[in-house]
């Protein structure tokens, strides 16, 4: 009964499954999913890729076992300030970093195993009115905060044993950054969009503010996930949380714009748009290489390959709960998705 | 797109536009 309720949907007359459900974990405490992701982490000289689920008071860390099974190995219990997010940082083990806020990011922390003490542990790594936060590579943190005078554009380097190495200042733009994206073939470059809808571009080393670029006007508050750099131009995966339904482009969830970081002109590449016969709108989702996926205000998940600008799956909400979050594994091909009940489903695409 | 679209395309844009920025 369980597999039927999230078998997932075949679009026009697609004869091969692209999802397939593969298991099922369920945190009995849990009310409520607010976030999923996966994590490297090493016990006893094993390294495995685990679960890590959310919500609003605690999160906890879910191991493998034999038989497509998961045993919760460790909960950590958080104070009075709501988990709002879980940061993936990429090419990190035995480390969780987690955003508390109540409709802001108000504290970043990291969760994490002490060998010195043997126990789980917390620390702060970083309060205030905070806008955004991205994981970078080599363990590095960047995110956009405001005070009553200024934005303030920081980097933090955290060690696996929780503290905090390093920190770096990059030059602000005039308005408040909302998402941040690295630069995949071009190492020391980052980049973000505003609240006005523009692209903006840094040089991760020096700091500096190299270009801002504007998205345009029929695509506000725009969302970047991915960002590339190929034949000289700047390919970014942006997501259109407001956008409008349009006769041309149906009603769009992503969209792949280049830009030329040159002249800061730019032209849409490829749509992703809801399904056909689709109602409703994107909520929140995902970008991992080509694939892109989202939870939909009807409640359900749909998976998209932003090369063809297709939907290749549609999970339907399950009976009695609905999705509510959707994340990529950190490795190989598989998908996170929570459900409003707290209960996680793991397929491979 | 072509060139025209965008204007003139630098391959070394990174360099370029860091090497023209204010520090």
């Amino acid at each position: 009964t369980e597999a039927e309720q999230v078998t997932p949907v075949l679009l026009d007359g697609l004869r091969e499954e692209n999802l397939q459900f593969i298991s099922k974990l369920k945190d009995s405490s849990s009310s409520c999913a607010v976030d999923v992701s996966s994590v490297w982490w090493e016990a006893a000289g094993c390294r495995e890729l685990c679960v890590v689920t959310a919500c609003e008071s605690s999160v906890s860390l879910w191991k493998p076992q034999a038989l497509d099974c998961w045993e919760k190995v460790y909960t950590w219990q958080l104070g009075e300030i709501p988990v709002i997010q879980i940061i993936p940082l990429p090419d990190t083990c035995n480390l969780v970093c987690i955003a508390l806020g109540n409709l802001e990011i108000e504290e970043i922390r990291l969760l994490l195993y002490s060998s010195e003490n043997d126990s789980f542990k917390q620390s702060l790594v970083k309060s205030g009115n905070i806008k955004a936060v991205l994981g970078l590579k080599d363990g590095r943190l960047v995110s956009s905060s405001t005070t009553m005078q200024e934005q303030q554009v920081e980097i933090v380097s955290v060690s696996e044993t929780g503290r905090c190495k390093d920190r770096q200042t990059l030059m602000p733009p005039e308005e408040t950054v909302l998402a941040f994206a690295e630069v995949e073939g071009v190492s020391d470059a980052l980049v973000g969009t505003t609240a006005v809808n523009s692209v903006a571009i840094w040089n991760l080393k020096t700091g500096q503010l190299l270009k801002k670029m504007h998205i345009g006007y029929s695509y506000p508050a725009s969302i970047c996930h991915r960002a590339y750099s190929d034949s000289g131009l700047l390919f970014v995966v942006l997501s259109h949380p407001h956008a409008k339904e349009s006769e041309s482009c149906g009603n769009p969830a992503f969209r792949v714009v280049a830009f030329n970081p040159k002249t800061a002109r730019s032209t849409g590449v490829m749509f992703s748009s809801l399904p056909p016969g689709h109602t409703g709108r994107y909520l929140e989702g995902e970008v991992k290489a080509a694939c892109a996926a989202a939870v939909l205000s009807s409640g359900c998940i749909a998976v998209w390959d932003l090369l063809l600008g297709c939907c290749t799956a549609l999970l339907p909400p399950g009976s009695d709960s609905r999705w509510a979050v959707v994340r990529w594994s950190a490795a190989g091909s598989g998908l996170l998705a929570g459900q409003e009940d707290g209960s996680v489903c793991v397929y491979r695409y | 797109c072509s060139d025209s679209d965008l204007g003139p395309i630098s391959l070394d844009w990174f360099e370029e536009l860091s090497s023209e920025a204010p520090p």
